[in-house]
């Protein structure tokens, strides 16, 4: 109560910093300054950069977790939103098929804020339940960075028919786990987890992307296509940093 | 390999196989 409410603050911020870049599976740093008493409460809660990094807790009862995201959001005032949705938090001996329910919920209650989504990180079991929502990620104008990781059963590849073309131009950085998706032509940044990469993916990857200068393959599973007899090389000339 | 063996990559700072 002695401490002028802008220190407060500076710690307020340092902390959630702390949490997002170092532990966002543990529990929100904002939640915890909030819960001291009812004046460092009123004060976070009036803080909406405090907010406008949000991790769907997946862990809570399905009313309880679908609050907390709209409570969040709705703190976060008008900010740029960053949010995370993991299944590593699910709830124990909840089901994978009812965690994944939950997590479509959570995701279609952060795409309602579409405009405001600057960075979205899904981490699931299962791609299905969310197809519809990641297809409407193509009107999100402000979306960075994406990250879209989903387990789902060993060598199988999803792939998201070319015309759908869920991704805006904005995203500058992807990473894919188990998904084929379009790139989107502004791209700087991408990881990709056992990608089916041969000489013609190869080829429309880097003449798709021309900015590309950062790309992480993990587990690659060359594809035995016919190479033209003529092959040209490919030239990267975007390509800073490779990791294989 | 397979994959390097097509590729030019002119401007390439960092490289981890």
């Amino acid at each position: 109560a002695d401490l002028p409410n802008e220190i407060i603050s500076q710690i307020f911020l340092v902390g959630t910093t702390d949490w997002r870049n170092t532990a966002p599976l543990t529990l929100p740093f904002p939640v915890i300054a909030s819960s001291i008493c009812y004046h460092w409460r009123q004060l976070a809660r009036s803080n909406p950069v405090l907010w406008s990094f949000l991790v769907a807790p997946l862990h809570k009862e399905d009313e309880d977790c679908l609050y907390w995201i709209s409570d969040w959001i709705g703190l976060s005032a008008n900010l740029p939103l960053s949010v995370v949705v993991d299944d590593k938090l699910r709830r124990p001996r909840r089901s994978s098929e009812a965690t994944n329910r939950l997590a479509s919920e959570a995701v279609t209650l952060i795409t309602q804020s579409w405009n405001r989504l600057r960075s979205l990180d899904i981490s699931l079991d299962s791609f299905s339940l969310v197809k519809n929502q990641i297809i409407q990620l193509r009107h999100a104008p402000n979306l960075r960075q994406l990250s879209l990781c989903f387990r789902g059963p060993p060598f199988a590849t999803i792939f998201i028919p070319e015309v759908d073309r869920p991704l805006p131009p904005s995203v500058t950085k992807l990473r894919a786990q188990n998904l084929a998706l379009q790139s989107p032509c502004n791209l700087t940044s991408l990881t990709m987890h056992k990608p089916r990469l041969g000489y013609e993916g190869t080829q429309i990857l880097f003449s798709g992307c021309p900015n590309l200068a950062n790309l992480i393959i993990h587990n690659l599973v060359p594809v035995n296509s016919p190479i033209p007899a003529k092959r040209t090389e490919i030239r990267a000339e975007s390509l800073q940093s490779l990791a294989i | 390999v397979y994959f390097l063996s097509f590729l030019k990559i002119p401007n390439l700072s960092y490289l981890e196989v």
